[in-house]
């Protein structure tokens, strides 16, 4: 996955991310695609959450897939959840569950609830850092005014790090991918690097849902695992989301 | 070799990308004044074919790595691994058991897709 959160000259904040899923699940030889990926691309879907005919909240999923690993609440925050690979993973997290360690919070349900109850970013970023979670992850968290947005890294007891935007010190966006910001990626996946340099090829003037679509529609940072981009603006409460393809020659992951 | 090297260039003009289904994405509401078991009712009956379709693929990726091995899981996963839904938090383990009842997909493979993230986060 690759989570965007940026911010234009004027402080208005965009956040953005690839979902990429299915690695080492099926190759397909012929078609040279990732068959659950393949399988997924079909069942994504915008959901508008509404109470009393009003929306609440809006996540992007899949059929069947009741967590929210995109969503945004409009006007107030946006949320993107990238996976943390991690020895200590989510695994042990089931284990100690069904062991009857009910402490943790589950990665989807959490985001559910912060996007379901959260009346600020602030309030959003401090569930995020502290609860206790089944598996460690990393949360792409945006607000709605300039230099609210923020990478949490999660090991599954608590927040290893906040990485914030800082637009006043040249920090004007904030490109996470699937490893921590301080160390470099493994040598085989460095999307981190393209979308960097596509970030600031595009500059911060040219910030906006059509910029970012670019970047993340740069390979690698698109590439075969990739089934959506989503686009969002908060407070035009907008949410865009288009699946992907990635046409040969096109890295797998 | 293990894919093209990364020379691509920063593609310009993608956005926004064709009308076509092949990128566009539907739109669903959820009613959350409904009771969880209902919520998603409208959306999994139409699409109860590609989530069956999903956990297929799964199982078939599964089974080529061990068949013996893959038909234990399956077994523990349509038998045992629905009851726990029960100590899932509340609204979730209503609004799997409700996909689960639409569907009519056993109860285990609905949660264990809904708990896809902490299974592959080694």
């Amino acid at each position: 996955c690759t989570s965007i959160v940026a911010e234009d000259p004027a402080g208005k904040l965009y956040h953005a991310r690839n979902l990429d899923f299915g690695l080492f699940m099926g190759w397909d030889f012929k078609n040279h695609t990732w068959v659950i990926t393949e399988a997924l691309r079909p069942m994504i879907m915008n959901i508008e959450f509404q109470m009393k005919g009003q929306v609440v909240y809006k996540a992007v999923t899949y059929a069947g897939f009741i967590g929210a690993i995109t969503g945004m609440i409009p006007g107030v925050l946006t949320m993107s959840m990238n996976e943390r690979f991690n020895l200590d993973g989510g695994y042990l997290g089931i284990i100690e569950w069904l062991l009857g360690d009910h402490n943790g919070k589950w990665m989807s349900f959490l985001t559910r609830d912060v996007l379901m109850y959260s009346t600020s970013y602030q309030q959003a970023k401090e569930t995020l850092s502290k609860d206790e979670l089944l598996a460690p992850g990393y949360y792409i968290l945006g607000g709605n005014s300039s230099g609210q947005g923020c990478v949490i890294t999660r090991s599954r007891e608590k927040s290893l790090d906040i990485w914030e935007l800082n637009p006043g010190k040249g920090v004007w966006y904030l490109l996470e991918t699937n490893y921590d910001h301080w160390k470099a990626p493994l040598f085989v996946d460095d999307r981190r690097t393209p979308g960097m340099r596509c970030m600031n090829q595009t500059t911060q003037q040219n910030v906006g849902f059509a910029g970012i679509f670019n970047v993340l529609s740069t390979k690698p940072v698109l590439n075969k695992l990739t089934t959506y981009t989503a686009l969002m603006q908060v407070n035009a409460g907008k949410l865009e989301t288009y699946k992907q393809h990635c046409d040969d020659p096109c890295w797998p992951w | 070799r293990l894919g093209p090297p990364q020379k691509e260039e920063c593609v310009t003009g993608k956005y926004p990308p064709p009308q076509t289904a092949e990128y566009q994405v539907p739109k669903y509401v959820v009613n959350l004044d409904l009771p969880a078991a209902d919520r998603w009712t409208h959306i999994v009956k139409e699409r109860a074919k590609s989530i069956v379709n999903l956990l297929q693929k799964f199982k078939d990726f599964v089974k080529a790595l061990d068949a013996k091995l893959a038909e234990k899981i399956f077994d523990y996963v349509d038998h045992n691994l629905g009851n726990l839904t029960n100590t899932l938090p509340q609204p979730y383990a209503d609004e799997i058991k409700g996909i689960a009842k639409a569907t009519e997909i056993p109860l285990g493979e609905v949660l264990l897709y809904n708990i896809f993230y902490e299974i592959f986060t080694v």
